[in-house]
């Protein structure tokens, strides 16, 4: 699997971190502030304290060998700036780097970050998508004013055909359903929901906004 | 339009409200610092200085006309569980707050808070994933091993049918086109991917990994 350094476990690195294990990774894991280190020992493939900016340190820990980095420390611009460089040095081929504004981000760019994550404002960019439809689970913007969004069924849609849910809605296109652990792919206008089925579909906002808000 | 009370413009709040604004909505922006109330002024319907704990403020503002509320404010505890307090007593039917851990979630959601927002936790799953397919666009979890992702055509597939880049990589289904404006559902396998197209495919992230990092 591949081999992942996460320098810095605030929230954002932590959470990175964990994903990652989870799906698979090895993750190393360091951080400057030993009880972050003891907090997710148990759950990595190493945890250790130390400061990112120190490059024989993360030498010591094998990050030059990793694949990916992560820079999860971002209040710190110095240090974010350090860490980001001494990944790039490292040879670290992907380097992930949490930035704190637009300008850090344009900075951790420019030296060598690969992708920048900007946490607060991608949530607020996806909690206003959400709210147009309160009771989808995620959404994926396809332009402006279209979407692809993962939603409950509607309540009371049980025993109702995919067509007499969507058709009077205008542009909108049931993708998939997921239902338990199955995934019924383009599934027929004539399909009836279930109980507990989530459902794919894509078409404009207010499509979607009208079809996961339909009451009963 | 929905009218929405912003309170708090921090990158959170602040990202919030004018994507709320883009998205049609009617925006009251309040934050207890002028400069940022004067940066936002322009780009939503009101925007007014002012603590987002003090009701009678709120009401001169017509919060309590409100259909949603936004707490941006997570960093002081106090203020934030006032606020969200403040909302609902004003009879804000849906209040969104920003938390800052775990617990400080579960707080305001014993207040009244109906959707509970971790911008840093969120981000690090969500580039986790996205890890897992560098160059995905997008992406939406149906399961702990499969998505839903939207990415961009794969360097050098310009030409190749769908069924010539998916089909080897086992469960790998193109759901739909995005051509320029235009969206092309449920695409045949016979299909040519065009320069600038991208696709969003569902299937393993394993497969989707490997869709996205194809070489030509
Ligand atoms: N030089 C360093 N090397 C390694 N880790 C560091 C260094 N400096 C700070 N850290 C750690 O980085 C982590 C994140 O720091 P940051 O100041 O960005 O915090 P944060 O705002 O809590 O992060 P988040 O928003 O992700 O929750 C902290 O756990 C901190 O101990
Ligand atoms: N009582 C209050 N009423 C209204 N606004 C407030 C109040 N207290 C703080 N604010 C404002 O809330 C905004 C967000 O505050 P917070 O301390 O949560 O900041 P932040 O960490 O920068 O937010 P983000 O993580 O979203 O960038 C700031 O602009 C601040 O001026």
């Amino acid at each position: 699997p591949k081999r992942v350094a996460v320098i810095g476990l605030g929230r954002f690195g932590e959470s990175m971190a964990l994903t990652l294990a989870e799906l698979g990774y090895e993750v190393t894991a360091v951080d400057i502030d030993e009880r972050r280190v003891a907090e997710i020992a148990d759950r990595v493939t190493l945890a250790a304290q130390g400061d990112g900016t120190d490059e024989e340190m993360l030498c010591s820990l094998a990050v030059d060998q990793s694949d990916v980095g992560i820079v999860g420390q971002g209040k710190n611009l110095e240090a974010s700036v350090l860490i980001t460089l001494v990944l790039k040095r490292l040879g670290v081929p992907w380097v992930v780097a949490k930035a704190e504004s637009a300008l850090h981000g344009e900075l951790l760019a420019r030296i060598g970050a690969d992708r920048i994550v900007f946490p607060e404002r991608d949530a607020g960019v996806r909690a206003a998508h959400a709210l147009t439809v309160r009771n989808i689970d995620d959404y994926i913007t396809l332009s402006p004013t279209t979407g692809l969004a993962k939603v409950d069924a509607p309540p009371g849609s049980a025993g109702a055909t995919l067509g007499e849910l969507c058709a009077r809605l205008g542009t909108l296109t049931p993708l998939l359903i997921k239902r338990g652990d199955a995934l019924l792919l383009a599934p027929a206008w004539e399909e009836r929901v279930q109980p507990g089925d989530e459902l794919v579909v894509v078409g404009s906002d207010a499509a979607i906004g009208a079809f996961a808000d339909a009451e009963p």
